[in-house]
């Protein structure tokens, strides 16, 4: 464990606590992407395949059990808590998410480490997760005000895998034999992907006016 | 070895 990734963890904690906040406070899940939410939870639910059979570190297993309640939850309220199902723009959350999943397991069965059943979908998460975004960053043009937490939740989402990014060359450097270009071109497209939201939430931040995406 | 140390992250 070093720095970096710890930064990275706490941020994407950060990210889902934010936006459980957001849901469970104020009922109100205006602006959030529900086909993202739910990418998220089939992200969890293949790369944590593992969680009863590898013993990483309590550390370890405690954030894949916060990271799946989470996401599950969220989902959950997003789709049967009345309060809060009423306040999802349906109508703008519209991107086939499932047509997401589809390029992304024929990629993993093409490119991976190793070709087992568990390292397919583990290759699989990575490449859903760097596109799970999408729906919300589509949803984020369309409705053109967002409120801070939303926004500040997409910005911690995508800042913590700039972290791991750190944390990967870091370890690139301080571990032999540490090379794994797959979770390295993944995560990168994937922080990629956040880079004109970050430009136009640093200036929103800057000029101190609400974040508008460009139609 | 070097995939289970990668399986070390989240």
């Amino acid at each position: 464990m070093n720095i970096f990734r710890l930064a990275g963890d706490m941020t994407h904690l950060a990210s889902v606590l934010v936006l459980l906040l957001k849901i469970h406070t104020i009922k109100s899940c205006a602006g959030v992407s529900l086909k993202t939410q739910e990418l998220y939870v089939i992200v969890f639910a293949t790369r944590y395949l593992d969680i009863f059979t590898s013993f990483v570190s309590i550390y370890n297993s405690l954030m894949k059990l916060i990271f799946l309640g989470s996401s599950f939850s969220i989902v959950w309220y997003m789709r049967y808590h009345k309060a809060v199902h009423r306040t999802y723009d349906r109508e703008q959350d519209t991107f086939r998410h499932w047509f997401l999943m589809l390029p992304c397991i024929l990629l993993a069965l093409l490119i991976h480490e190793k070709f087992t059943f568990f390292e397919v979908m583990w290759t699989f998460s990575l490449y859903l997760e760097a596109v799970a975004i999408l729906p919300q960053l589509v949803l984020l043009q369309r409705t053109r005000n967002i409120d801070n937490l939303t926004g500040q939740y997409i910005f911690l989402l995508g800042g913590y895998r700039g972290f791991y990014i750190l944390n990967w060359i870091y370890r690139y450097f301080t571990e032999p034999h540490y090379v794994h270009w797959i979770t390295w071109i993944s995560g990168l497209v994937q922080t990629l992907l956040y880079a004109d939201f970050f430009y136009y939430y640093f200036l929103s931040w800057k000029n101190n006016k609400k974040l508008q995406l460009p139609a | 070895l070097s995939s289970a140390s990668l399986k070390d992250e989240l």
